[in-house]
């Protein structure tokens, strides 16, 4: 494992605590799209049924366990909890993520490594995970105001990303064939999706004003 | 794909 890939991890992992930092401490979870976080639970749960089949690393294998734990967490909380789901921006969440869902699927049983039920999942999990961020871009827009820790998650979830894109440069580089397209195209096209958030997170941390996105 | 840790991303 490579420091990009390491520092990608990282900045994952703070995303998360981040989000769970902002719905502990405020009770709220105002301007946090349910649509996106339902998305990255399925994306976790489809991609890490390895865990009953392969074993990579104890790292790894403790990491997908955060991962499905503590997104899971969070959905059952914006549903269940009966404080911060009053919060819920329901009505400007309404980003029709079905379609997402439903054009992943079909995408990965288009374009998959090999046409067996754990690959076609995995497929399944890049190509969502790339275009489940769409929801909670929507919705912040829509809200127009974005609070800090709201903001500063979707930066950690972006510097993620960036930070993948660095380390299949790397990897590209030092290891002999390394060749995984189906994850490096769909995680440019993820990353992309960020580019927008990013200049204007960039412009109001410039100015020290508070991050607000234009209609 | 015949590498065993082709998945060894998260």
């Amino acid at each position: 494992m490579n420091i990009f890939r390491f520092a990608g991890d990282m900045m994952h992992l703070t995303s998360i605590l981040v989000l769970l930092l902002k719905i502990y401490a405020t009770k709220s979870c105002s301007g946090i799209s349910l649509k996106t976080q339902e998305l990255y639970a399925l994306v976790f749960l489809a991609r890490y049924l390895d865990l009953f089949t392969d074993f990579i690393s104890v790292y790894n294998t403790i990491m997908k366990l955060v991962f499905i734990v503590s997104s899971t967490a969070i959905v059952w909380c914006m549903k269940r909890d009966r404080v911060v789901r009053r919060s819920y921006d329901k009505q400007l969440d309404t980003f029709r993520h079905y379609f997402l869902l439903a054009a992943s699927f079909a995408l990965a049983l288009l374009v998959n490594e090999k046409f067996t039920f754990q690959e076609i999942f995995w497929a399944f999990s890049i190509y969502l995970e790339a275009v489940a961020i769409l929801p909670q871009l929507v919705l912040l827009q829509r809200s127009g105001n974005v609070d800090n820790l709201t903001g500063q998650y979707v930066f950690f979830l972006g510097a993620y990303r960036a930070f993948y894109i660095l380390n299949w440069i790397y990897r590209y580089f030092t290891e002999t064939h390394f060749s995984r397209w189906i994850a490096c195209i769909s995680g440019l096209v993820q990353t992309a999706l960020y580019a927008d958030f990013f200049y204007y997170y960039y412009i109001s941390w410039k100015n020290n004003t508070k991050l607000k996105l234009p209609a | 794909v015949s590498d065993r840790n082709y998945h060894d991303e998260l």
